[in-house]
């Protein structure tokens, strides 16, 4: 009897209790959806992308695009308030998220956002990161590891161009922005257990 | 339910925005 979906993709983590697993599984899915298909049409626009085949899409697509929209997402969660702003706008603090269940992932989504942010990433650096975390050669499933791998090589190198046009003094954010890769998966490994949780106790 | 992706309908969710699905445009 769950009474609580501490996810920001909803409008609010409180769940009507009589309302079925199935349907509250159906909202929350509506929810989410938009910020899916904003993930799908940003993979569309990195050049290369279309080329890959279309079940190399969905592939990387479908590992990483939780990574994607943690990296979007990192707004919503206020460092400094220690709050998470819902899909309503409502903000919620991470004292109530965690007398709701919320745990280790919270957590973590707060490490991972305060140190992003801390490297004041340009919109494009952020935007050029971002399609880094998403074409890796490395997620299962691929068919031509090739391809994805020679893809992830040219927006790596485009990555580090322009961090390093962008901030001479400061080469490290580079190194920085890689060691996210790692956080990230962890994040996603993390969130899958979750979501695991959830669907086999909804 | 091996797959959280999948259990999220992430697939068909990813693969209609892919395509540009007609029938949610008809919608």
């Amino acid at each position: 009897n769950r009474m609580h979906l501490v996810c920001p993709m909803n409008t609010s983590p409180y769940v009507d209790p009589q309302k079925s697993g199935h349907s509250i599984w159906e909202e929350f899915s509506m929810s989410f959806t938009p910020a899916v298909r904003e993930v799908v049409e940003f993979a569309k626009r990195i050049p290369g992308f279309k080329d890959l085949s279309q079940h190399d899409q969905v592939s990387l697509l479908k590992a990483g695009t939780f990574e994607v929209l943690v990296v979007r997402f990192t707004s919503l969660f206020n460092v400094k308030e220690r709050t998470v702003t819902f899909l309503s706008g409502r903000k919620y603090s991470v004292e109530v998220l965690r007398s709701m269940g919320a745990g280790d992932l919270l957590n973590s989504m707060f490490d991972f956002t305060e140190k992003l942010q801390a490297l004041n990433l340009s919109e494009e650096e952020m935007s050029l990161f971002t399609a880094v975390v998403l074409v890796s050669a490395d997620r299962s499933g691929l068919e031509n590891v090739n391809s994805v791998e020679a893809l992830q090589e040219t927006l790596i190198r485009a990555l580090r161009s322009l961090i390093t046009k962008n901030h001479p003094n400061e080469i490290a954010i580079f190194t920085k922005l890689l060691l996210k890769l790692p956080d990230l998966r962890s994040l996603n490994n993390m969130h899958s257990e979750q979501l695991l949780a959830f669907k086999v106790h909804p | 339910f091996s797959d959280p992706a999948s259990n999220l309908g992430l697939e068909d969710i990813i693969r209609k925005a892919l395509m540009g699905n007609m029938e949610e445009k008809q919608e």
